[in-house]
């Protein structure tokens, strides 16, 4: 289960804080995923109580968007260190999806690959097991084009992505530099559909024994 | 190839300080209802009444403090909340109108410790549980946990600390982040606790 709240002394207006919180979560929280499983319970919560003083922010105020920059920006932090401490995680992957038709078919694209129990099997075995993910791409129910589509693994240090897929077309992978990237505890995955200019990015973890262990002896 | 689940370090996460907004008090406590003594009842107070706002989870079996919540939210339009009760030993979800009702109680409760409001008012407390699903919560222990979180409710780093670890149930680390920035030359502070481990594939609303 997902639990969390935001409490700032700014004063601000309630269709601020709503739509704030709206905002942040669906570019921090609905962009996570651990085991695809969505709890009874999640819910994430945002307090201004206005002790520091000034004028009310509402939604026309210039002070608008840098307070909703800050509250996605604690929202994000917050989401990643749940990713980070994912049943038996020993990953952080962060996942962007570009070139997509429509937003949600980006969206979509990274919560098929997030969800993916095999992509992330793979993770875990840090097995450039690319084939898994192009799968997962092909079912996720988005426009997809596979001829348009590429993807690559992106090091955490941000060094030289190694590309697996160009333009549909299988690349000569050097096994050890996809060994050498999946054997960091974070790294990244770019995929580009080629189909648009919408993208998104997501962030999921891998699937170790450890998460079998923990759940067979946890009743929740 | 035989595979070890070799866990990173993750001790690097935990804030080690922290620059928290003011007029907010807050604890963690142990209520009981977790075995052996171990923090599982956390109380967030606002010194003033705040605007508020949540986003819940879209399972169609929403857990009782998920509609306790919401209710409250949309009793009082998101204004007057002042009181925040997380319990982490019970999950209070798939318990029916009983957990409805006890989830109604926490937040009476919260209200008439620390605000001293009678029934009859506006609600001013949100509610959240996690835990074990498919079990009632204990009320006495909730009802003594939340008198004990009042008594030490404290503003420092380390109560917001206290306050995380008290929403944890599978996680290895408490995870606070919390930051200053200024707006028209005006300072404003913001912290964020969350708990979360698995069961994550959130899709709030």
């Amino acid at each position: 289960t997902l639990l969390g709240f935001f409490a700032t002394d700014a004063p601000v207006a309630v269709e601020a804080v709503q739509q704030i919180l709206r905002e942040a979560v669906d570019k921090s929280f609905n962009a996570i995923s651990i085991d695809g499983d969505t709890s009874t319970n999640d819910t994430i919560a945002f307090l201004a109580n206005g002790a520091s003083g000034g004028p009310e922010i509402d939604v026309s105020s210039p002070a608008y968007e840098e307070l909703k920059q800050s509250v996605t920006g604690i929202a994000q932090k917050l989401s990643q260190l749940v990713v980070r401490d994912g049943e038996g995680a020993t990953k952080f992957v962060t996942i962007r999806v570009r070139g997509a038709a429509t937003e949600a078919d980006a969206k979509l694209v990274a919560a098929t690959i997030s969800n993916s129990a095999l992509v992330k099997t793979a993770f875990f075995g840090e097995d450039a097991n690319w084939g898994r993910i192009l799968c997962a791409i092909g079912y996720s129910g988005a426009i997809v084009n596979p001829k348009a589509t590429s993807v690559s693994f992106v090091p955490a240090d941000q060094t030289e992505s190694l590309r697996l897929l160009v333009l549909g077309e299988p690349q000569n992978v050097d096994e050890e530099r996809a060994s050498e990237i999946l054997s960091h505890d974070e790294f990244g995955l770019d995929v580009d559909l080629g189909s648009g200019n919408h993208e998104t990015v997501s962030w999921t973890c891998d699937f170790s024994y450890e998460y079998v262990r923990i759940n067979a002896d946890y009743r929740s | 190839r035989r595979f070890v689940a070799t866990m990173p370090d993750k001790t690097k996460y935990i804030a080690k300080s922290g620059t928290y907004p003011k007029g907010f008090l807050i604890n963690g406590v142990s209520s009981g209802v977790k075995a052996k003594g171990a923090l599982d009842l956390t109380m967030l107070v606002s010194e003033k009444p705040c605007n508020a706002a949540a986003v819940f989870t879209k399972n169609a079996f929403q857990a009782a403090p998920v509609r306790v919540s919401r209710e409250t939210l949309q009793q009082t339009k998101g204004q007057g909340i002042q009181c925040l009760v997380v319990n982490s030993g019970c999950a209070n979800a798939v318990t029916g109108s009983g957990g409805v009702q006890d989830a109604r109680l926490i937040t009476a409760l919260a209200d008439k410790a620390v605000l001293g409001r009678g029934d009859g008012g506006l609600p001013s407390t949100l509610v959240m549980s996690t835990g074990v699903i498919g079990q009632r919560l204990k009320m006495d222990k909730i009802s003594s946990g939340v008198m004990k979180a009042i008594e030490g409710l404290g503003s420092s780093h380390e109560h917001w600390m206290r306050g995380a670890k008290a929403i944890c149930t599978t996680d290895t680390f408490p995870k606070v982040v919390s930051q200053e920035f200024s707006v028209n030359g005006q300072t404003y502070r913001i912290a964020g606790l969350a708990k979360g481990a698995g069961m994550i594939n959130p899709n709030l609303a």
